[in-house]
């Protein structure tokens, strides 16, 4: 219904308001639906202000800024009805130095209401978890899983 | 709902049965690529009750079984189950009291399907319900599989709005 | 003409075999046709033999093994007609510790031909390189470019 | 050829004349997200004569000069020179002899092109015939622009034949 995906679309804004600052450290982004048009047909428009620049969409910004903004939407779509967990493969890929700290503070929020599993070849990541499993196919074709310590873990991603 | 552990068994590349322990807070999987961890999130989503074999990676659901290496012949049936905590919100009588709860999938290479709850034969729409009471109704933006990012990223406007439409 | 496109996907072919096994210590990959359908119509297919693993198309690979394989089979056809320089924009994100260092020792051998430039956000890329220059944008929108040492492209990166 | 120098003035996020200079072998361009590093590869395309905007992640033409910043207007032109070494593969009598050549590209806000060889104003024919003569006449893989790589994987079989075509 049209009232409904108004609400949902408002409770994402409200979300991303939050989850935006912290991955930019600054800045905001909003999910705008294109005008004139029935919205139960309109198109989706993500409109971002990064600090201390203009406002522009996502398709406008650089390769990492727009993997950090999807980021954001995704997260702040996840918490309009948050699950008990959260299963998240290689979203740090994209992510440089400066982003992938304050990935880790969302995460350390985030965590505190969900338990969060990330798949992961970052360092970084590896280093800021409480557990780590390492996976290894040394028998070809066959996967084996086991925890390990940092070190281990480092090695393997290798 | 609190999880406390996943069993993997026969499925996909996960021939022999393994056990993951889940801490509290924040844990990754590493390794090398073509391991197995985005296995281990098909696993997850299998569990949940992913009816469909595209979501994960494959033609038939059959393909989520264990096809065989070098060393090993195909497995005749693959197994996942999902172990947590019951936090009090568990609504189905026969499950309301118990400490721990235990979800299990199995698909056999014939086709055929079974669902249990504490290792007891149980239907699809229990498994559902269990699911609802617990929060994990909407399993959408519960698991991020890897290339969501980017796919959201290409999506054109009139795509996005689906990913909104499925957070309702 | 058809001649010529077969010609072409045999080339690349070639180049392909040069090139995969340096990337994925073995193994092998081919470009071809769909079958019984006019080479001019015909979809492109990409068949790989990893080390130890049955043949496989591309889209089942993981993720990793298909980012590689694209750039097996992108430098394949760079072969064919190679320019006296590659601007390679970070083709080593999607790729794991193990990876990058085959990926390494074929950009050495291509080097040797043609210049290349890569955009990196990689410690070991920035390691293997003989020249690095950083960019930062210290006043907001504007860029400023200047070679750097390693340690400082590794706190630039950041 | 081989490549000595790029210049790059009012292009983009380049406000200010910026000169990169190749070296033989390897090198490696880093910095945060946002900085500028794909805009040196768009001043490369551009300078080798993309006519497409929407090839240099742009609407217009014109979205490739400087479009202002806090504390900066916009500038009223953009320009890229790419200097090389001639190694006796020039065949235009005019540039045959001279050791180093220079091509820029020039787009003033009016919408005014000019296209220059070693300073001297010149036909875009001719920028064309200097680069076929020193082995850059197919460019479509000499620059392999960021998210190439997904693209192709996500490409469809017909349309991936297109990317063989391109290489011939
Ligand atoms: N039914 C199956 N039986 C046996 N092996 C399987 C089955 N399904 C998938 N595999 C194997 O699992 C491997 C891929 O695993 P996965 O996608 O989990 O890798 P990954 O660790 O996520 O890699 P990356 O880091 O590149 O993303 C492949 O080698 C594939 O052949
Ligand atoms: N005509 C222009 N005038 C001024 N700034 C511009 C112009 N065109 C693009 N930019 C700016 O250039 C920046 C993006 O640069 P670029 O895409 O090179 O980043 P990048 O370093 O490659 O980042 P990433 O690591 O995320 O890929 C944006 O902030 C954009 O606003
Ligand atoms: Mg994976
Ligand atoms: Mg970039």
């Amino acid at each position: 219904s049209r009232k409904r995906f108004t609400d949902t679309l408002e409770e994402a804004n409200q979300r991303l308001a939050e989850v935006f600052p912290v991955l930019f450290s600054g800045g905001s982004a909003t999910l705008t639906l294109e005008e004139g048009v029935d919205p139960l047909d309109a198109g989706l428009h993500i409109m971002v202000e990064l600090p201390g620049k203009k406002i522009r969409t996502l398709e406008s910004l650089s390769g990492g800024e727009k993997a950090l903004t999807a980021v954001a939407v995704l997260f702040a779509l996840f918490l309009i009805r948050p699950a008990p967990f959260c299963i998240l493969d290689e979203v740090d890929a994209p992510m440089d130095e400066a982003n992938i700290g304050r990935f880790h503070d969302l995460l350390s929020r985030l965590s505190q209401r969900s338990q969060i599993v990330m798949i992961t070849h970052n360092r970084r990541t590896m280093e800021m978890v409480q557990m780590l499993y390492g996976v290894t196919m040394e028998q070809k074709g066959v996967s084996k899983l086991l925890a390990v310590t940092l070190q281990e873990g480092e090695a393997m991603a290798a | 709902m609190k999880v406390t552990r996943l069993e993997i068994n026969g499925f996909k590349s996960f021939a022999e049965r393994t056990v993951v322990d889940f801490p509290d807070g924040l844990c990754a999987v590493v390794g090398p690529n073509g391991c197995g961890k985005s296995n281990v999130v098909d696993a997850i989503r299998w569990v949940l009750g992913e009816q469909s074999a595209k979501q994960l990676r494959g033609h038939a659901m059959e393909d989520v079984i264990f096809n065989g290496s070098d060393g090993q012949s195909p497995a005749g049936m693959g197994e996942v189950s999902l172990v947590f905590e019951n936090q009090g919100d568990v609504t189905a009588p026969a499950f309301a009291d118990l400490s721990e709860i235990m979800v299990t999938r199995r698909l056999y290479r014939s086709g055929e399907s079974e669902y249990m709850i504490n290792r007891v034969p149980c239907r699809l729409k229990d498994i559902h319900q269990l699911f609802m009471d617990t929060g994990l109704g909407n399993r959408d933006y519960a698991i991020i599989e890897q290339g969501r990012v980017a796919a959201f990223i290409e999506s054109k406007p009139v795509e996005r709005r689906l990913w909104v439409e499925e957070a309702a």
